[in-house]
């Protein structure tokens, strides 16, 4: 399922959801057929799409519950923004998913539930040029799943101090999920986000964080602190649906977005 | 125990450690003793303040485990800012004491789990002004045990549609643990931070959030978005200790640490 792509941070607001809706707008733009797999209890991108949580027959709750394909094809919805982009909602009970991963999830969801997600998907995977999976601000079990179904991670970071405290344990976690469930599984790169217009802070984070990944692991562009982002959201509308005042942001969500589908393309 | 103040919004990346660390700074510039209790497991306030994660002895997951005053005496230390401010330090294996509210909180911790910080805490507080309770971003068992220790909760927002879904939910939990546990805890007041320079935008959401909490619950003046908040994070320092450049943001927090200590003085 080279298509699966997993946006994550442990960090909490550096901007998973914000480049995960970049992206998928960027495919929509490009006329590729999307599915948006929402792993965050909070359900952020799924409301942003227009599904709604409290009227969803079936979510990915159902699907991480079960295992099962037909599940998934079941919880699958169209998205507001187009034909082109489909949702696997989220939805707030999903939080019961998010238990430990030894220990008590065994308890709560028998064994082996940390390719559930991957299971799942791989009848509707083909149907698909891109499958992007938000994942939520944790490195529990909902994390896990969206790496073991994934073929590449991206991780999303600000370029503080406190966003790239979280680079460390998220590669453990990536290596930790290649060696027991996913060989697939490659760290695509680093997305910059939130990027401030001009600061000595910025440039030393920048620094800071090419020692640690190495330079060549960070993408370019990096996405900008803009308002326009946030109005998106706020409008439950793609940034390429956002008009003039959204062109330069879509702009280089389509760079991005390129990048990874040469990764990404079958 | 009025002087415990509880910081809360389950989004992530709002800016709970920051507010915390900012009106921390503002009790230490009023020579006010204060302590910090870092309840969440990715310890970014017990990384600025300079506590060691992996050399500390006992923490804030012991605290919980247990219940235990002499542990939370054992747990607290001195912050590298200033013998006026202390922490209450986290540790990544508090994210085990993350689980449901129900049911497995059970199996994993007992009865009554989410009154052990107050009940751990109630020795020591008489030692401070201000203890001020950093959570994380989720409303699970962390998060519910800040609450009943506290006797005034503050919601940080940022003025954008992703950030306000938080509302309901946070106010929900309050409201239960008042119910339940807590009947001295108050919602203090909603602190605005990451406030862009001047937006439409922005302008939209402090209308909708004023719509939606009452205007009168929205504190002033808000925070503004400003790298040096960052820059002090990063250099683990107060933002007091930023010299001029973090002067307006110093004082800032001063307003609204004036604001809290009204509300918790004795
Ligand atoms: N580049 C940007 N410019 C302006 N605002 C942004 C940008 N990126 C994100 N935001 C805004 O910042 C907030 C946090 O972003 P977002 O919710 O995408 O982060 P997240 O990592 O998904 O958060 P969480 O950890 O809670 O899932 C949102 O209100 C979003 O609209
Ligand atoms: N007013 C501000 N101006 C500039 N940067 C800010 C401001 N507030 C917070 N930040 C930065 O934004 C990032 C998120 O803030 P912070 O970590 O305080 O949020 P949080 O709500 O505690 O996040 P989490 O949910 O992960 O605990 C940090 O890198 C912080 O330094
Ligand atoms: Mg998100
Ligand atoms: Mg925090």
């Amino acid at each position: 399922m080279g298509q699966v792509v997993a946006v994550v941070n442990q960090k909490g607001g550096v901007g998973k959801t914000t480049v995960t809706l970049g992206l998928a707008s960027a495919a929509m733009a490009r006329g590729h057929k999307t599915l948006v797999i929402d792993l965050d209890p909070q359900g952020a991108s799924t409301w942003v799409l227009g599904g709604q949580a409290d009227r969803l027959s079936t979510s990915v709750a159902d699907v991480l519950a079960t295992g099962k394909g037909s599940v998934a094809k079941a919880a699958v919805v169209p998205s507001e923004w187009s034909h082109l982009v489909d949702i696997l909602p989220s939805v707030p009970r999903l939080q019961e998913l998010e238990v430990l991963r030894a220990g008590l999830e065994g308890l709560v969801l028998g064994t082996k539930t940390e390719t559930r997600l991957r299971k799942a998907i791989q009848s509707l995977a083909p149907h698909y040029g891109t499958i992007l999976i938000d994942c939520p601000p944790s490195l529990g079990s909902l994390t896990t799943n969206g790496l073991a179904a994934a073929s590449q991670a991206l991780v999303v970071v600000e370029p503080t101090a406190l966003s790239l405290r979280g680079i460390d344990p998220v590669s453990q976690l990536i290596e930790s999920v290649w060696e027991r469930h996913n060989q697939y599984l490659d760290l695509a790169g680093v997305i910059v986000n939130r990027m401030p217009p001009r600061s000595h802070d910025a440039a030393v984070h920048f620094d800071e964080l090419a020692a640690r990944v190495g330079r060549r692991a960070i993408w370019s562009p990096e996405v900008p602190s803009r308002v326009v982002l946030a109005e998106a959201a706020a409008a439950r509308r793609a940034i390429h649906q956002m008009g003039a005042r959204g062109s330069d942001v879509a702009g280089i969500f389509d760079k991005l977005y390129s990048k990874l589908w040469k990764l990404i393309k079958p």
